[in-house]
């Protein structure tokens, strides 16, 4: 349901062009749960970010569910990102002047839910997560695994068909990481497709495949034998 | 040279008060090498921001260097911040409209360092990093791992006597990780003082000296035999 072909991403910094992915050609098939590892920079979430419709290519395309989308406009992209993806970012991304609770409440809106079940729906995420005694929290009241909690749960509370996780273990200890993969392993035997950056391979090591980067280009693409 | 007696932090959310920091008692002699372990939530980064000067306790008492500093102005605090002590915070805090030359550079400024001078000691401490390549970019124009070694490169310029990481290479694969605790192993031979926030047992292993806190409390304190 994602392919990439030679996708390229270009920035211009001053009178420099970084260029961040070089040629990345990928398919992803439904309900499959794949780990994206590679260096710091090596154009990671420059890939989650296209593979989730927050950016476009700056050559190449990229076909979602069967739908070129790699020149859509904002508002196209936007809609898809509302209904069909969810995306735990790398940089948590809250609200800052809202309550954990109303930042995992949000996806719900766009998805049309009424409000008291918004509210259950997202008391419930939260607890997944176990965060309900920070449920009324604002983000600069909460640590730093909190926040990233927070962000998981907001990502998970529409069960997204497409689930986009940008190192979201990174403020995690060892218990609480295990908790959340637990809970991306429902959601991937629910039967959604899951696409994981790490940089660990004990997290990476729960999915069925695992892509490396390397400066802007797959390295490698290999089968996990043991997830 | 840091001295904590019966420590406590509360916050107060609405009518709810949150004791983040429940009795914490702790000496670090000069020259120590701590890691400070615990579950998402458990204190670390209150307890840091208390450590470093960021933040004075509800009640205990805090002697750094002699000196009591648990009732200080924010001016006393600052001054003292920016002398003694280097801290990369766990959400890195770097200006956004600067450079991550200029971020690197600002600690300087303090210190009294004349521009060129400031320019060669940011330079040389961001190719220490591995960002000799991304000097002139700012932090939205930088990878999460890249935004995370900016946020250590500023620590580290004006070479502190304590240095206070909190969770450093959560977004830094293992490579970048070992370069970074060879670095801070360099710091630690020239008889500076390092506490370090991590999950990983991986990263804590480099310390002398392991703390565990459970919720705002130290649950264990044990020397690491073979760091
Ligand atoms: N400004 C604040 N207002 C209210 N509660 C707060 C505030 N800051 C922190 N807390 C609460 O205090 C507790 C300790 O927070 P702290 O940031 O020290 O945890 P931590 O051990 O660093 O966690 P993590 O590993 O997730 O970063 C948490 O339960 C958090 O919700
Ligand atoms: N807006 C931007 N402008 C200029 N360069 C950028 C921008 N965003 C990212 N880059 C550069 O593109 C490269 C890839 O960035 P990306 O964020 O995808 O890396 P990453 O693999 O996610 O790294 P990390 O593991 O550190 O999060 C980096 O070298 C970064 O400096
Ligand atoms: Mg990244
Ligand atoms: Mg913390």
């Amino acid at each position: 349901i994602i392919h990439l072909e030679k996708i390229t991403k270009n920035y211009k910094v001053g009178t420099q062009v970084v260029r961040a992915l070089r040629s990345v050609s990928l398919e992803i098939h439904k309900g499959e749960y794949v780990a994206i590892m590679g260096a710091s920079g090596s154009g990671k979430s420059t890939l989650m970010n296209i593979i989730g419709c927050l950016d476009t290519p700056s050559g190449g395309t990229y076909v979602l569910n069967k739908r070129d989308v790699s020149r859509l406009s904002d508002n196209d992209l936007a809609e898809i990102r509302n209904t069909e993806i969810g995306f735990v970012f790398q940089v948590f991304n809250l609200l800052p002047r809202n309550t954990a609770l109303e930042n995992v409440m949000l996806p719900l809106v766009y998805a049309g839910i009424r409000k008291h079940d918004r509210k259950d729906r997202a008391t419930g995420t939260l607890a997944d997560v176990g965060l309900s005694d920070r449920m009324h929290h604002k983000p600069n009241e909460l640590s730093g695994g909190q926040r990233q909690r927070v962000a998981i749960a907001r990502a998970l509370v529409n069960k997204p068909s497409i689930l986009l996780a940008d190192e979201p273990t990174g403020n995690l200890d060892s218990v609480i990481s295990e908790d959340i993969m637990k809970l991306f392993a429902d959601i991937h035997r629910s039967g959604n497709t899951l696409v994981m950056v790490t940089h660990e391979m004990d997290i990476a090591r729960h999915a069925h495949r695992i892509i490396k980067l390397k400066d802007g280009e797959i390295e490698s693409d290999t089968v996990n034998p043991e997830p």
